[in-house]
């Protein structure tokens, strides 16, 4: 799966995902990434990518959970990503890209590691795979 | 407001064991992706757009599970899944089971500038593809020879594979298994592809 999420100069944010699904899935099998709310998700707070284990994802909403923490508890983004990673997933491994409106950047997983790579207007750059 | 920001992923799960130069090769990939977002934000693009441009190149390049190297169906085929959103509207659009689109993440965007839906799947998807006239290409054109090769382990391991691209077959097959004690839903860490 690969996604990107982005805040641009006018504070407006945007998700997009893409993926080819699992190996030896069988078909017709459809995954989080083209779901809104658990793959995808962006509002006027925030944008979220999702990936990993795709049934967990959609059990989770995983997206839209981020965006709620926000909303809702009030955290800001990079609490409000360790909360969904930490306890919105029950058993399922995944992670997930964000950004907010405010042009703050947070990455989380409970996998091995991500894929991932962020930059920020300031001049930030970060490219990792591991945590 | 704070200004610009930008994230890429290519997927979560890696094999703790991923080769370096499997490591480089994924870092140089996301590192080129995130400087043409950087680019399109410096002139201005806005999100939904440089969104759109950035997964293409991901789904473009086969290194990742998307597009040109998409993990395979039991079938050995590969049917391709992509959401797009933009966030001052919530405007939302999404396709699944794409076989012939060479970049769903566009045909996504289509749906939501184009269509009163969210959502479309299959054939038609596959047929709004078409009159929109956006690029189609035969379904080999996604399969790469490692995915064969992967396919091949999954079949003979009787389990379905996270989208691990960048695992070499040593890495990800029934030895490394044994060898690592790590598991996700159940099975050995190093069976997984990451997603």
């Amino acid at each position: 799966t690969v996604g990107c999420v982005v805040v641009d100069k006018q504070g407006h944010c945007a998700a997009a995902t893409s993926t080819g699904g699992l190996m030896n899935k069988m078909t017709g099998r459809i995954g989080d990434s083209p779901l809104i709310g658990s793959g995808t998700y962006a509002c006027d707070l925030v944008a979220v990518s999702c990936t990993g284990e795709g049934e967990a994802i959609i059990r989770s909403t995983l997206a839209r959970e981020v965006a709620a923490v926000m909303e809702y508890k009030g955290l800001n983004l990079h609490e409000a990503v360790d909360y969904v990673i930490k306890t919105r997933l029950d058993e399922g491994k995944a992670g997930l890209i964000a950004v907010s409106k405010n042009g703050e950047v947070a990455c989380g997983f409970n996998t091995t590691g991500m894929f991932r790579g962020c930059a920020t207007e300031d001049g930030f750059l970060e490219v990792g795979v591991w945590e | 407001m704070g200004g610009w920001a930008i994230a890429v992923h290519g997927g979560a799960g890696v094999d703790p064991i991923l080769p370096n130069e499997r490591q480089e090769e994924a870092k140089r990939l996301l590192t080129r992706c995130l400087d043409i977002g950087i680019s399109a934000l410096r002139s201005n693009l806005s999100a939904i757009d440089v969104v759109e441009l950035v997964v293409r190149e991901l789904e473009t390049d086969p290194l990742f599970n998307s597009g040109r190297g998409s993990a395979l169906t039991e079938k050995g085929t590969v049917e391709m899944e992509a959401s797009i959103m933009d966030g001052p509207k919530r405007r939302c659009g999404a396709v699944s089971g794409l076989t012939t689109v060479k970049n769903p993440i566009s045909l996504a965007r289509l749906v939501m500038d184009k269509t009163p839906h969210s959502y479309l799947g299959f054939a038609g998807a596959e047929e709004f593809a078409r009159k929109q006239g956006v690029e189609l290409v035969d379904n080999e054109y996604f399969i790469t020879e490692d995915n064969v090769g992967m396919l091949k382990l999954a079949k003979e391991a009787n389990s379905i594979l996270f989208d691990y691209r960048i695992p070499t077959l040593t890495t990800c097959g029934g030895s490394a298994a044994m060898e690592n004690q790590l598991q996700m839903n159940g099975l050995p860490i190093s069976l997984y592809a990451p997603e």
